[in-house]
Parts: structure tokens; C-alpha cells; sequence
């Protein structure tokens, strides 16, 4: 089971969009290759718009959520876990752990419990033989949750817009995931930096791809294909439909698929 | 002293931009008008880009920031703040009390402070003399350090963005706003919505912000002038400039120059 975290302390980068075009994504393009496409798709935002989008789940007020996996004691945590996950609006093989706002609470709470960091990862293993794939959105934010997110994963993206503040905090994300990696021994890896939003007709925009490009350390980490910056995923949300179901053909469909492809054989060639 | 606090969850909204273009606004057109303009930034965010923008400070392992005021006994806050404050480097009756990563540690020391949520509205007493208005950014999140930037404040201002993600998490905001006042017992109101990134090209939009217009709390709430998305916002922070100070005669510049004018006026008419 490999277990894909999207994630970047910069707000408004694309992290959830990606989440939820990555899920689906996958799911899309395992299947019509013949290989194992059952897909997870894990909310630890408490804004939940990844759950939004997926399942068009629109009651704030209800608790279930990560949240009680969380909280649940860890020998009934795989338990909880499967009995929260709602089948998807987008495709049966899409299945969504929700997030909810009781994730702020839990994040506070957190804070008494040493064993935090593997609660999310161990719970998962309960399911590790019915899903092939975990796509975890995060928080625009360092929290617990985020870390949590990170131990549980194989694999993390980061995706970035090529404007100056949200290329000035790379580095943080680099060193959080090392951190995270050497604090709680776990192998996951920095998989890949996705550009995102990218608009090819501001010449500061192409200079900043140019200069990720040509960066020792991001430069290999680079997707090829860059996702551009699309009106048709404003349209797809409002409906909350995944960008391959409002429009297959729009430029975003087609570079978050050969992202997906690209995401696919990385992971599967380490 | 007038204490204007820009908040809102979701992330990449314009926080950080209406933040400092407000900020160096303010000193412009009060200076123009002979009013009193002395402005004080603070940058309660661990992300610290107000501060970067308005100062070009990026020692990242500097922990003077607002974090130690925080910390500070309560009788020697006043005393750190003024000692923390740096000029800007926009303008000399701009100054800044920058923000800075060790601000993650102390939103979580916070949790076992009882009167943690007056600690800047208290310690800005100490400056009251010496500023006549207050611009306060915040994270994307609803942290303690945001409650406690909204403690601090007389006003607040939401900046939206006229797309689906952005404006289903508007309720939450005001109902956070409603929660700050009654809990911690503070005249803090919320004086309006702004608009920003706003492209009149995409009829999603324009149906958006039509609906804001006429919703009957919305509606009286959202100032005139959206904020147009401009790309010399990409390039005045690239630069570590103002907006005025980067093309003035942008159409983003005259915006933010439109917005700071009413909010004087409701500022001051209240
Ligand atoms: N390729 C794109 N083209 C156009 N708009 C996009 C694109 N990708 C994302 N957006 C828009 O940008 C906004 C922010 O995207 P999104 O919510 O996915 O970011 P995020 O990083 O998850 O935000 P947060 O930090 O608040 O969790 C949304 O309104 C989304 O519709
Ligand atoms: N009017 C505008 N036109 C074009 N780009 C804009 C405009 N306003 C903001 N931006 C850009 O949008 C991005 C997000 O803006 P900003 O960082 O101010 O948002 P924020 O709400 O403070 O984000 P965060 O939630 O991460 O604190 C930045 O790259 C900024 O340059
Ligand atoms: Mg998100
Ligand atoms: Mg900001």
C-alpha cells in the first residue's frame, strides 16, 4: 500500500486540489491499466475540502472524522477507522476518510499524547489489504496533524507556486520532512515538488520554474509536467466534480494526469 | 489607537498582501491628509512574510518576534514589544513587530496560559502613545495566536476570494469573530469583507461576488473596491516592496489605495 502525502505550510498552494485529482487520478489510470486502483483518500484538514469536493459532505457539525481515530485507543483505532470511511461521489473505488472541524480540537489534544506521530500509520495497516493507494491532504501549517500526515505516509509531493513567498519556503518544508523522518524513524521520502497554478505568461513565473529547474537539490525532484494554472478547476469544484469528470480535455485534466502517471513510476521504481 | 486584524482560515487569500498594502496605505493617505500616521505591523504568523515583505528579514533562527512578548511576564510585555519593534524598511512611520518560526512553539505553549488571549491586546497599551493605528496578519488557521491577534483588535477585516473553497468557510469566520467577543469579552466588530484576486474575466467570479453583494449580512458587510488580481503584486513582493511603492498607478495599487479610504471612513464614522 503506498500512501502519497500532499503537503505545504504555504496556504492556498494547491495541496487539495492536487489531493483530490491525485485520488481520482489514480484510480482512472490503474484501471483502465489493469492494476490494483482501490484508492483512500485521508482528510486531516479541519476545513475539509478535500471531503467537500469527494463526497460533497457539507455537515460541519458532524464529528465523525479522522479525528476519532485519533482520539480512539490505539488497539480500536483500526476499528474506528474502517467504520468512518464513506464511499466517494466520484468513483467506487474512491473512498474518503473525512475530515471535520473536531480536527482542531484533536490537534490541541494532541498534545498530551506522546505516541501521537503513528497514529494515523498504524491505524491504516487495519485496511492495508483493501486499498492500493492512500492520498493524504494536509493543513497549511507545521501541526501535529501535518506530522501525523507525514509518518503515516511512503511518499510525500509538495506542491509549489512559483511566486516569490511561496518559493521562500521550500526549504522549511525539506528540513520538516528530514525532521520528521529522523524524530520518528520512519522511511518516508520527499517523492516529489509539483509546480502548480503556474502561469506561463508571467515572465516571473517561467524564471522561478527555470531557476527550481536548474536547483541541485529541487531540480531532480521536479515533476515534468508543470500543472497550469486553469479556470476549468474553479468550475469543477463548484461542482465538485473531479477536474477528469468536468473536463477531461481542459489543460489541468491532462497535466494532473501525466502527473499521476509520472507520480506512479516513481513510486514504483523505488 | 485603531487595531485592524486581516483573518481568514483559508489559505493564500491575500492576508499577508491587504496586511502590508494596508499598512503602508494607511501612512500614505493619513500623511496626505494630515492626519495622524504612525502604523505599527504586527506579524502574528510563524510564516513571517508580512515581516519579510515590509523589512526583507528572512534569519529565519532570529527568535525576536512577537512569540517573546507572548511569553514575557505580563507586567514586562510592554517593555519587550517596544524593545522587538523594527523600522520597516517602506517607510519610516511604518514599523514592524516581526513574526518568526519560533511562533509554532509559542501557539503551543499557549495551551496551558489561561489569559493567553489578552497578551497582545495588553502589551499594545504600552504603545498606544506611539502608534495611531495597528494592521495585525494572521495564519491560515483558527490557532491561539489568532484568537489572540482578534483579542487585540477594534476591527476586522476579511479578505475572500470569489471561488467555491473560499466562500464556504465565510459562516465559520464570523461565527469565529462572534465566539471572540462574547468569550473573551472584547468590543472587537467585524468592519468588512474584501474581496481580492479578483478576475472580472471569469463569470464564476463575477456570479460570486454578485452573490455577496446581495446576501442581507454579506452584502452591507464587502467594501466597494474589490482588489483586482494584478500581476504587479507578484512582482512588488518579489521586489520586498509596497505596492505604491512598485507601480502606483497599478490597478491593484488604486484598489488598495480605494479600500484604505473607506476603511478609514467606517473606521472613523463608528
Ligand atoms: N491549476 C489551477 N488553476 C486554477 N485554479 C486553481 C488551480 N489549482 C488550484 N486552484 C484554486 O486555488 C485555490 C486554492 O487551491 P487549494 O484549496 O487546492 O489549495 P490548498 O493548498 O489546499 O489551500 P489551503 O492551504 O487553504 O488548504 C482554490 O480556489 C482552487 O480552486
Ligand atoms: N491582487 C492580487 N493579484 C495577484 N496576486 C495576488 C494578489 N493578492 C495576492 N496575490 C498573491 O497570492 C498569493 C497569496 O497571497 P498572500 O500570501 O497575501 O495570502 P495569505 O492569505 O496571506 O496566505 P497564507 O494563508 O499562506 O498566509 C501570493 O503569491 C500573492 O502574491
Ligand atoms: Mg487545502
Ligand atoms: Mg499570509
Amino acid at each position: 500500500m503506498h500512501s502519497i502525502c500532499l503537503t505545504n505550510n504555504k496556504g492556498g498552494v494547491g495541496k487539495t486540489t492536487t489531493a483530490v485529482s491525485l485520488a481520482h487520478g489514480l484510480v482512472l489510470l490503474l484501471r483502465h491499466n489493469n492494476l490494483p486502483h482501490r484508492v483512500l483518500l485521508v482528510d486531516t484538514d479541519s476545513q475539509a475540502h478535500a471531503t467537500l469536493l469527494t463526497t460533497g459532505r457539507r455537515e460541519w457539525e458532524r464529528a465523525e472524522s479522522l479525528g476519532e481515530v485519533l482520539v480512539a485507543r490505539p488497539s480500536r483505532a483500526g476499528a474506528v477507522l474502517q467504520r468512518l470511511i464513506m464511499p466517494s461521489t466520484w468513483d467506487e473505488d474512491l473512498h474518503v476518510l473525512p475530515g471535520s472541524p473536531a480536527l482542531d480540537g484533536v490537534n490541541a489534544r494532541l498534545a498530551e499524547d506522546h505516541g501521537f506521530a503513528v497514529r494515523l500509520r498504524h491505524a491504516l495497516r487495519s485496511v492495508a489489504d483493501q486499498y492500493d493507494w492512500v492520498v493524504i491532504d494536509t493543513m497549511p501549517s507545521f501541526s501535529r496533524l501535518t506530522t501525523i500526515a507525514m509518518v503515516a505516509a511512503t511518499d510525500i509531493v509538495i506542491p509549489v507556486e512559483l511566486r516569490f513567498l511561496e518559493t521562500i519556503g521550500l526549504q522549511a518544508i525539506i528540513e520538516k520532512i528530514a525532521d520528521v523522518r529522523q524524530t520518528w524513524e520512519v522511511p518516508v521520502r520527499l517523492t516529489g515538488i509539483l509546480p502548480v497554478k503556474y502561469d506561463q505568461r508571467v515572465t516571473l513565473e517561467r524564471e522561478n520554474l527555470e531557476l527550481y529547474a536548474e536547483h541541485p537539490f529541487y531540480g531532480p525532484h521536479l515533476f515534468q509536467q508543470a500543472i497550469p494554472i486553469n479556470v476549468a478547476i474553479s468550475y469543477a469544484h463548484d461542482a465538485c466534480e473531479s477536474i477528469f469528470m468536468y473536463d477531461d480535455r481542459s489543460t489541468a485534466a491532462r497535466a494532473y494526469m501525466a502527473f499521476v502517471r509520472e507520480l506512479i513510476e516513481r513510486v514504483l521504481a523505488s
